[in-house]
């Protein structure tokens, strides 16, 4: 549980990080 | 796009996956042309992240009594570290350079690396437990040997109290199981067998029933009996042994679509 706790963690940060960096190409494309 | 192996760890890595995909299409396609943002702030938010599995990961392998999982674990731990260490150094060179092309570089494998090692490290605990929902069922397919020693009323009564919480206990685990699969085929295969075994279970309690009244009856027809109990011992027997197969593929085996 623990494990699938901190995995869920790293998954919503990791989201956020790659949807800030597609974020501006998105609006120049 | 991955394969997610289980439900569980298809909800959490899916939106990131997605996510990353977009990112190395954007990429690929050479139209990452505008100045990355700062990201210092999200990739310390991962690092933290990653700081946390780390620990938690290193603590289960200190409390867990199975060997694979503590060989497993250290190698995903180590690859969703170094993915951080990347996205640092890229965080570094787009704050120098907010169009460097080795900063976006190590962004896509920095962000693709802690996908790969989050994925393994569940893997590795999924893995466990597989591992562990085997051993119920190795110890309920032990335990039906056991049939073949008993004689008497009083012995069967204690054999079917002994044998009823194993097989509870497994159906349950494996019905949770099948559940949890991303793969239909073998989620369905794993229901039937588990139905299949409830069925049987009545069937083996007749049977040895009906081999100790042939005792007390003075072993008239025991043979007979005897290869009833045989025949519903071997197809438990083999259910389970079918069951612990099924458990142990992975999403991608597919040979049960030939079936």
């Amino acid at each position: 549980e623990q494990i699938l706790e901190a995995a869920k963690s790293i998954a919503t940060a990791t989201t956020a990080l790659v949807k800030a960096a597609s974020a501006a190409q998105k609006e120049l494309v | 796009m991955p394969v997610f192996h289980t439900k569980t760890i298809e909800q959490i890595l899916e939106p990131v996956a997605n996510q990353v995909s977009q990112l190395v299409i954007i990429h690929e396609a050479g139209e990452d042309g505008a100045p990355v943002p700062s990201l210092e702030a999200p990739i310390n938010a991962v690092e933290s992240a990653v700081m946390n599995l780390a620990k938690v990961g290193r603590q289960q392998v200190q409390s867990s009594k199975d060997e694979v999982l503590k060989m497993d674990t250290p190698p995903a731990i180590d690859k969703v570290e170094h993915a951080a260490t990347l996205l640092k150094s890229a965080s570094t060179d787009l704050g120098q350079d907010p169009y460097s092309k080795s900063g976006r570089e190590k962004l896509i494998s920095g962000a693709r690396g802690i996908l790969q090692g989050t994925s393994d490290l569940l893997l590795v605990f999924d893995e466990a437990e597989v591992r562990r929902i085997c051993q119920v069922c190795q110890g309920v397919r032990e335990y039906l040997k056991v049939s073949e020693v008993v004689q008497e009323m009083e012995n069967l009564v204690t054999y079917v109290k002994n044998l009823s919480p194993g097989m509870t206990n497994m159906s349950r685990m494996v019905s949770q199981r099948s559940e949890e699969l991303t793969n239909v085929n073998h989620a369905e295969k794993l229901a039937y067998e588990i139905n299949s075994l409830k069925t049987q279970l009545p069937n083996l309690i007749s049977s040895m029933k009906a081999f100790v009244s042939t005792l007390k009856d003075g072993g008239r027809a025991k043979e007979a009996a005897v290869n009833n109990r045989k025949f519903y011992v071997n197809n438990i027997s083999s259910g389970i042994t079918e069951i612990i197969r099924l458990l142990q593929l992975v999403s991608t085996d597919q040979e049960l679509q030939y079936d």
